[in-house]
């Protein structure tokens, strides 16, 4: 599981 | 992107115009939250740092400018065009309690030790709570607008949205997010009583008012 916060979301 | 994420973004911006469009026609902020709003702006403040230091795409760009343009104008009909017609006796929670709390949530469970890292956590949780002074008005003078209603339904679903959105992540990317499944969670399960009054009533063209 990815847990790596990328933060494209809102 | 897809779907859910998508109607989860235009219900909460539908939320923020609904309610900007409501002060600026009727020239009045009577039965809205200023201390929501005003941790709506602190929320999208802390978390939107990163327009600054990380392009994520257009549409993410444009959409948090949109956001922060938005709530800083609302707050400023609130407490400043229109300040005559807030309700500040009605608007009385605590918002320290609020704040604080997310504060040190922020500080004890995050992803990484860094202070945009923290920042976007604090955001996460406080969001999860910043209806609160709304609902407690509500609740204070036992009705609401039915356009407050609307307001409050879409930025009540949006999280809801938000979570459908996690789940096909999970399932398409594998990819979850914790901190913002668990703070959404919360989000949603506090709308659960007035998403139950708003279908009962508010839909079949009632106001929305409380029992007394």
């Amino acid at each position: 599981v990815i847990t790596k916060n990328e933060k494209d979301e809102l | 992107m897809n779907i859910f994420r998508l109607l989860g973004d235009f219900s909460h911006l539908g939320a923020i115009i609904i309610l900007l469009l409501k002060i600026w026609k009727t020239r009045s902020c009577a039965g809205v939250s200023g201390k929501s709003v005003l941790l709506y702006a602190i929320v999208f403040t802390c978390r939107y740092l990163d327009l600054f230091t990380h392009f994520v795409s257009l549409y993410n760009s444009v959409m948090k400018i949109i956001y922060l343009v938005s709530t800083y104008f609302t707050l400023f009909l609130i407490y400043r065009k229109f300040k005559a017609t807030y309700d500040r006796n009605h608007d009385t929670f605590r918002i320290e309690f609020l704040i604080l709390p997310s504060a040190v949530l922020a500080l004890l469970w995050n992803h990484e030790y860094s202070v945009l890292e923290i920042l976007w956590t604090f955001s996460i949780y406080l969001e999860s709570v910043a209806v609160l002074p709304q609902l407690f008005m509500v609740s204070k003078t036992g009705e609401a607008e039915t356009i407050t209603s609307h307001y409050l339904f879409a930025l009540g679903i949006y999280r809801f949205l938000y979570i459908l959105n996690w789940i096909y992540r999970y399932y398409t990317e594998n990819f979850i997010d914790w901190i913002s499944v668990v703070a959404g969670v919360v989000q949603t399960v506090l709308y659960c009583d007035f998403f139950y009054l708003y279908i009962t009533k508010v839909l079949k063209g009632k106001k929305l008012s409380l029992p007394a």
